[in-house]
C-alpha cells in the first residue's frame, strides 16, 4: 500500500458524506446502497464513522460528473479513466467525482459502482495506489461479487496504519495475493485447460502456460465473472473441450471459455449420494475416460462415455494411490497424476500405480 | 499520400502511451515535440516507471504487455505523485 504524499489524513474520525447528483443508468436506491456499502468497507475496519448529510457541505462530496467538470481533471468519456478523488482537506479535499459516461451497475456488468467508490473512498482517506495487483487500491478495476467481497489484507494495513485498529475484539483480516513463489503457497484446486494449467486459490488463478516461465496471476472474476471465488475442485475433459468446476454441492462447466448456460447443477446429477456434499480434487483420464473424484480419505471413479458413476466405488484413497493423505488438488499431464496436499506435490504413475516423485507445490513455476 | 495504417497505428500508439504517461504518471506535456531531451529519453524513463510499478519487463518500450494494461480501465488518479 501506499500513502498520499505528504501523508494528509482527517483530523477526526467523524466524517460526513453527501450524494450531489445520481446517475439515470442505475436505481437511487442501488446508488445509495452501493455508496453505504463502500463507505462500510473502510469502517469496518477503522474506528472512521460516515454520517450521511442530505443538504449541507461534507467532507466527503460525491458525484456523477461529465467530461470537464471544473476540476482540472477532465472525464475521458467511455471507458479509460472511471472516476477520480481527492486526497483528504478542505473545500475539494476529500471528494469523490464518478465519470458519468459510464456504464455504472450493481453487478458484473459495466462497472460495478460499489468497487469503484470503494476504491475512491481509499483515496478521500489518504491513501495512493497500491501495487499489489490483488489490492483494492490498484489502479485497474476489476470485479468482484459485492456479496462476495473482503477487503484485501494490503488495504487493512493502510487504512489501519493512516487511522488506527477497528474497536473489534478481534481484528478483521483480509484475503492475501497468492505469490506464484511463495514457498507455503497451496491450491484449493487445478486443472488444464486447452493446453495451459489453471491453479485456484481464492479468488484468483495462477494461469501457466507451457511456453511461458513466469504464471499470469488473473482474478477469477475476470474471465468468469458468474463463477464464485474459492472454487473445490476443477478437470478438464479434453475430449468435450469441456472443464467442470465444483464448489460445495454444485458444478458449472465451461465450454471453451464461458460458461455453459443452465449451471450450476448439483453434484447429485452426476451421481454422488447425497451424503457427499462437496468434492475436494478431480481429474480426468483422456485414455480411459473415467474421472476420478477424491472426497475425504475415498474416491469415486465416474464413466465419461456412460455419464455414470462405476458399481464398486467409493474406495479408499490409500488403496489404490498411497499414502498421499487428504487430496487438495489434483491433475493430469503427460500421463503422469500430479496430487496436491498442502505444499507438497506427488506425481503418481498409474502404469506402475506408484508414486514416482515428491516435490513442492509451486515446482511448476520455475522459482 | 494517405497515412499508411501501420504509421496511423504507431501514431495512435504513441498517442496513447504520452496521453497514460502524462496523466498518470507525470510527464510533462511536450511543447516542443521534436526537441530531443537532455539524458535518457524522459518518456522512456516514464514508461519504465509505470512497467515498475505494474511489475511488468522494464524495457522502456510499449510493448505488449505494457500497452494491455494502458488500455484497462482504471481509476484516474495518477500511480506516482498527485
Amino acid at each position: 500500500y501506499v500513502f498520499t504524499a505528504g501523508n494528509p489524513k482527517w483530523k477526526r474520525n467523524n466524517l460526513t458524506y453527501r450524494i450531489l447528483n445520481y446517475t439515470p443508468k442505475m436505481r437511487q436506491a442501488d446508488v445509495d446502497e452501493a455508496i453505504q456499502k463502500a463507505l462500510s468497507v473502510w469502517s469496518n475496519v477503522t474506528q472512521l464513522t460516515f454520517q450521511k448529510l442530505e443538504d449541507k457541505e461534507a467532507d466527503i462530496m460525491i458525484s456523477f460528473a461529465y467530461r470537464d467538470h471544473q476540476d482540472n481533471s477532465p472525464f475521458d468519456g467511455p471507458n479509460g479513466q472511471l472516476a477520480h478523488a481527492f486526497q483528504p482537506g478542505e473545500g475539494i479535499g476529500g471528494d469523490v467525482h464518478l465519470d458519468e459516461e459510464e456504464a455504472w451497475t450493481k453487478d458484473g456488468r459495466g462497472y460495478n459502482l460499489f468497487i469503484v467508490v470503494a476504491h475512491e473512498l481509499g483515496h478521500s482517506l489518504g491513501l495512493s495506489h497500491s501495487n499489489d495487483p490483488g489490492a483494492l487500491m490498484y489502479p485497474t478495476y476489476s470485479y468482484t461479487d459485492p456479496k462476495e467481497f473482503l477487503l484485501p489484507q494490503d488495504d487493512i494495513d493502510g487504512i489501519q496504519a493512516i487511522y488506527g485498529q477497528s474497536n473489534a475484539a478481534v481484528q478483521p483480516t483480509g484475503p492475501v495475493t497468492p505469490q506464484a513463489c511463495d514457498p507455503n503457497l497451496t491450491f484449493d484446486a487445478i486443472t488444464t485447460l486447452r493446453g495451459e494449467t489453471i491453479f485456484f486459490k481464492g479468488r484468483y488463478m495462477l494461469r501457466k502456460h507451457p511456453e511461458r516461465t513466469e504464471a499470469e496471476l488473473n482474478f477469477i472474476s475476470l474471465f468468469w465473472p458468474k463463477l464464485p471465488s474459492g472454487i473445490q475442485a476443477a478437470y478438464e475433459n479434453i475430449e468435450r473441450d469441456e472443464v467442470l468446476l465444483f464448489k460445495e454441492d454444485k458444478y458449472w462447466v465451461l465450454r471453451g471459455y464461458d460458461i455453459a448456460p443452465g449451471y450450476p447443477k448439483q453434484i447429485y446429477h452426476l451421481g454422488f449420494p447425497k451424503t457427499v456434499k462437496r468434492v475436494n480434487a478431480a481429474y480426468s483420464d483422456e485414455a480411459t475416460g473415467k474421472t476420478y473424484f477424491f472426497i475425504a480419505d475415498r474416491y469415486w471413479r465416474y464413466d465419461e462415455n456412460k455419464k455414470s458413476m462405476d458399481s464398486a466405488y467409493p474406495r479408499k484413497i490409500v488403496s489404490d494411490f498411497g499414502k498421499i493423505g487428504r487430496v487438495d488438488a489434483v491433475f493430469q499431464k503427460n500421463g503422469y497424476i500430479y496430487f496436491f496436499h498442502g505444499t507438497t506435490q506427488f506425481q503418481f504413475d498409474p502404469r506402475a500405480k506408484r508414486i514416482v516423485r515428491k516435490m513442492k507445490s509451486i515446482s511448476w513455476f520455475n522459482c | 499520400f494517405p497515412v499508411a495504417p501501420e504509421a496511423e497505428d504507431e501514431g495512435k500508439t504513441l498517442r496513447l502511451v504520452e496521453s497514460y504517461l502524462q496523466n498518470f504518471y507525470g510527464l510533462q506535456k511536450d511543447d516542443h515535440p521534436y526537441v530531443r531531451k537532455k539524458g535518457e529519453d524522459s518518456l522512456a524513463a516514464k514508461l519504465k516507471e509505470m512497467q515498475a510499478f505494474f511489475g511488468l519487463q522494464m524495457t522502456g518500450k510499449p510493448d505488449l504487455d505494457t500497452l494491455k494494461m494502458m488500455r484497462k480501465p482504471r481509476c484516474g488518479v495518477p500511480d506516482i505523485g498527485q
